[in-house]
């Protein structure tokens, strides 16, 4: 289960507020996950106490990009530190996805590479298995074109217009020891773009959830 | 990905829930969890405007229900959050909804506001009874204070850390702060609304 609890001392309309969670949630706390179960008790609350002052704030206020601006981010960096403590996790992993034909649709993609145990188990394993992201890709009931997807796992690109190119794997292997591992994905097809976050699947994430009520 | 990250207009500071204008927290040990914290507070000093989402899980938790109808009786103003960590009070029939609702009347008489000004949260084992006696004398012993890190600590469960943040950001020259704390490390794959 996840729960958010923000707090904020600024002077914000109701309705804009709810709004505000909205959005930031889809964009953050709905781009994460560990092991793909949605719980029955997750819940994120916003309490605006107004005492800072400022005029209303709603969208037509000249200043509401840099407010929703501030709440997205507090919201995604709570997010990425539910991902990076998944159970059991030593990485986290962010995918990039750019190219697709809208925000939404780089946000799915995103989520079912990052989503996909045997991506998880290849980052635990420091293993540059694009085949399995791509993989990942094809079935994210996403537009694409099978053949103009470019991959790369941090700074190496592994695929290009959906054809591999000659990767040191020793180097990809190097750079996937980090605790924070990059994988972009570009579909060519739009100007979606959409991150998500999750976390490697190890060995201790069976040894947690096999005891966790015993 | 440019889109998000132009114009940046808030910085990250050292903080938390409790470094916002108007807010204290709480934190306390009622045995739902061995050892651990396990029982908390939010308060706000004043009728705050609220919101939430809430998991599209066709199976929800008691709690759930109960925020909700706070949040709509109340026209989305809170002063209250009550959370307990180490039992979920979900699929727990009609006394779980009945044990939700006493959880935030207590809450409420507590910190002495209306129970619509209430939400209540619970987390942890699925299917168990709230063992209420537990529950009642946690939220006697909570004591509201600036001090944000009980609260952290006390809605964990198999979480190794607690999680929070605070950003600021200036709005009609006024100095906004925005902070944040969370739970979650497993049973992790949100779709709230």
């Amino acid at each position: 289960t996840m729960l958010g609890f923000i707090t904020t001392d600024a002077n914000v309309e109701p309705a804009a507020l709810k709004r505000a969670l909205a959005k930031a949630t889809d964009e953050t706390f709905n781009r994460i996950t560990v092991d793909g179960d949605t719980s029955t008790n997750d819940m994120v609350l916003v309490l605006a106490s107004g005492l800072a002052d400022n005029q209303p704030l709603d969208e037509t206020h000249p200043e509401w990009a840099n407010f929703y601006g501030a709440l997205s981010a507090c919201a995604e960096s709570l997010a990425k530190k539910i991902a990076k403590d998944g159970e059991g996790a030593t990485k986290l992993i962010e995918v990039q996805v750019t190219g697709a034909v809208s925000d939404e649709e780089a946000g799915k993609v995103a989520k079912a590479i990052v989503g996909s145990d045997l991506v998880k188990t290849a980052v635990y394993g420091k293993d540059g298995n694009w085949g399995r992201i791509i993989c990942a890709i094809g079935y994210s009931g996403c537009t694409l074109d099978p053949d103009t997807i470019d991959i790369a796992i941090g700074p190496y690109e592994t695929l290009v217009q959906s054809e591999p190119v000659v990767v040191d794997d020793t180097a990809i292997s190097k750079y996937m020891e980090a605790e924070t591992i990059v994988i972009k994905a570009d579909l060519h097809q739009g100007q979606g773009v959409g991150k998500a976050w999750g976390c490697d699947l190890t060995y201790d994430y069976v040894r947690i959830n096999a005891g966790y009520r015993t | 990905l440019t889109k998000q990250t132009t114009g940046q207009a808030w910085k990250q500071i050292k903080g938390s829930i409790t470094d916002v204008k108007g807010f204290t927290t709480a934190g306390a040990h009622c045995g739902l969890k061995r050892k651990r914290l396990d029982i908390g507070a939010i308060f706000c000093d004043v009728p705050a405007n609220a919101a939430g989402v809430f998991t599209l899980n066709q199976i929800q938790a008691a709690p759930l229900k109960v925020t909700k109808e706070s949040l709509a009786h109340s026209s989305g103003k809170l002063q209250a959050v009550l959370v307990n960590s180490g039992n979920a009070n979900a699929c727990t029939g009609a006394s779980g909804l009945v044990d939700a609702y006493e959880m935030r009347a207590l809450a409420a008489a507590k910190f002495a506001v209306p129970e619509e000004a209430v939400a209540v949260t619970s987390t942890g084992v699925i299917g168990e009874k709230m063992p209420m006696e537990k529950v009642r004398s946690g939220i006697e012993d909570l004591v509201l204070s600036k001090e944000s890190t009980p609260f952290a600590e006390a809605i964990l469960t198999t979480d190794t850390g607690t999680k929070e943040v605070c950003v600021e950001v200036v709005i009609d020259q006024k100095t906004v702060r925005i902070a944040g704390v969370a739970k979650g490390s497993g049973m992790i794959h949100p779709n709230m609304a």
